[in-house]
């Protein structure tokens, strides 16, 4: 009855989340979309590039799930690691009396034998109510308010909508319903592109493998290579869920975390192999 | 000059492309070879900077301590504590605020006893590295689990220290497996 979290991972590899305090309910899942390939020569057949996320369809493709989890626990952490397929895993942990998830994702290298190129999202999908609008930082200061297909200046049609409704989220992106007055953060430890496409919904793009050149300059595809294979990408989610209501309370909470994340303290070794903790004391 | 150099490296990194990776793959590697030989350099800033730092309330004969960062922590590798059995963790907090984190370390052995510098024992908890990270192409380490233990307060812009030394017999291990329980 005190636990904070009730965490399963069901038959597709997906993390189902109950936060119990919160009366919030998500779903972690990862997905790609296929790079467009174009031929470069007009605007609209530009390829999906180091410049620009151009998806080749709206739709994400899911992944199959092969893999397996395992669950650890101990004083400290309970974590589980999950394993989607040969390329994509992570490890959900939750801190002892922290109020927040931890989602350690490892994602690469992305296989383009079937010659598509592939950019790799994970979706945090809610039981929030959010009127098409969620929330993105401006390089850590101010949140700003996005509406999905809506610019606050100008009447806009947006015509790629998956790619008309992502923003920079440099360390922060949130939902909230305000109805039942309930807010769901997602932080992140790098700068990712971030959106909300369907109402609930937080959607953080993680990596990317594409196989042309978008004609924006750089003349290159981003392919890029090491070991003789792609990249792979190790990175941190932390997910907050609170009242709304409670404003300073849970701004505070995540000003902290995301201070955690951001100005971690630096670790430094010194091997004292012959030293013994009374001399070291 | 190490701080010049590493000033430099930060001025390159500014660059538009190096924020963004909209630069050639040649460039990009440039500057991961740029950046790495600078956080080197760096680490021997701090280096002696914590040395003068902790030897100010010792006596003048003491000898400087070196400090070694693990720029590959990321993906649970780091050979100052894998390889020793007693080591000295070091966190600097570089927030105006004091905090309190959890620590994660890759090691090879199976219990370790973590002392502050006052003698008090920290609570631990060894946990499995996943078989995904273990197998990243390029990852060159022994570790197939992480020492966990929180620091508590750590002061603003500030540093804490804790002694670390392996335990010979398997005692106080929690490491658990639950692999049949589907839901944590």
């Amino acid at each position: 009855d005190s636990a904070l979290f009730n965490i399963t991972v069901n038959g597709n590899g997906n993390v189902i989340v109950q936060d119990k305090h919160q009366d919030i309910e998500y779903t972690q899942s990862f997905h790609y979309y296929e790079g467009a390939e174009g031929n470069n020569k007009v605007f609209l057949n530009r390829s999906s590039g180091a410049y620009i996320f151009r998806p080749k369809t709206s739709d994400i493709k899911n992944l199959t799930n092969t893999g397996s989890h395992k669950i650890y626990k101990g004083p400290l952490v309970d974590e589980m690691h999950i394993t989607i397929n040969d390329w994509i895993s992570q490890v959900v942990r939750v801190y002892n009396k922290e109020n927040f998830l931890e989602f350690n994702w490892l994602v690469g290298p992305i296989p383009v034998g079937e010659h598509i190129g592939k950019e790799v999202i994970t979706k945090y999908s809610s039981n929030l109510k959010t009127n098409k609008i969620f929330y993105t930082d401006s390089n850590g200061r101010e949140m700003i308010k996005r509406i999905r297909d809506f610019r606050p200046t100008w009447d806009v049609k947006i015509a790629e909508p998956v790619s008309g409704n992502y923003y920079p989220v440099t360390s922060k992106i949130f939902i909230n319903d305000k109805k039942r007055s309930l807010k769901l953060s997602v932080l992140t430890d790098r700068s990712e592109g971030g959106t909300s496409l369907r109402d609930g919904e937080i959607e953080l793009m993680v990596h990317r493998r594409l196989l042309s050149d978008d004609a924006f300059g750089v003349g290159e595809p981003l392919n890029e290579e090491a070991f003789g294979t792609g990249l792979e990408t190790r990175g941190q989610h932390y997910v907050i869920g609170g009242r709304a209501s409670d404003v300073s309370s849970i701004v505070l909470k995540e000003k902290k975390l995301a201070q955690k994340l951001a100005l971690r303290p630096w670790t430094f070794i010194t091997p004292v192999e012959d030293i013994t903790f009374e001399q070291w004391s | 000059k190490n701080l010049e150099e590493f000033r430099e490296a930060m001025g390159i990194m500014q660059h538009h492309d190096a924020v963004t990776g909209t630069e050639k793959q040649k460039v990009a590697n440039d500057y991961a070879r740029i950046l790495y030989k600078n956080m080197y350099q760096g680490d021997d800033i701090v280096s002696s900077s914590l040395s003068k730092w902790i030897l100010k309330n010792k006596n003048e004969n003491s000898s400087p301590v070196q400090f070694h960062s693990c720029l590959e922590l990321n993906i649970s590798s780091c050979t100052y504590t894998e390889e020793n059995t007693n080591f000295v963790v070091t966190l600097y907090n570089p927030q105006s605020q004091p905090v309190t984190t959890y620590v994660r370390l890759p090691v090879q052995g199976q219990s370790y006893s973590v002392k502050d510098s006052t003698g008090t024992e920290q609570k631990t908890q060894i946990v499995p590295i996943p078989t995904p990270v273990i197998n990243i192409p390029g990852r060159k380490s022994k570790a197939t689990v992480e020492l966990v233990f929180a620091a508590i307060k750590i002061p603003a812009l500030g540093y804490q220290s804790y002694y670390i030394s392996e335990n010979n017999a398997a005692q106080h291990v929690h490491l658990s497996h639950a692999t049949i329980n589907s839901s944590m």
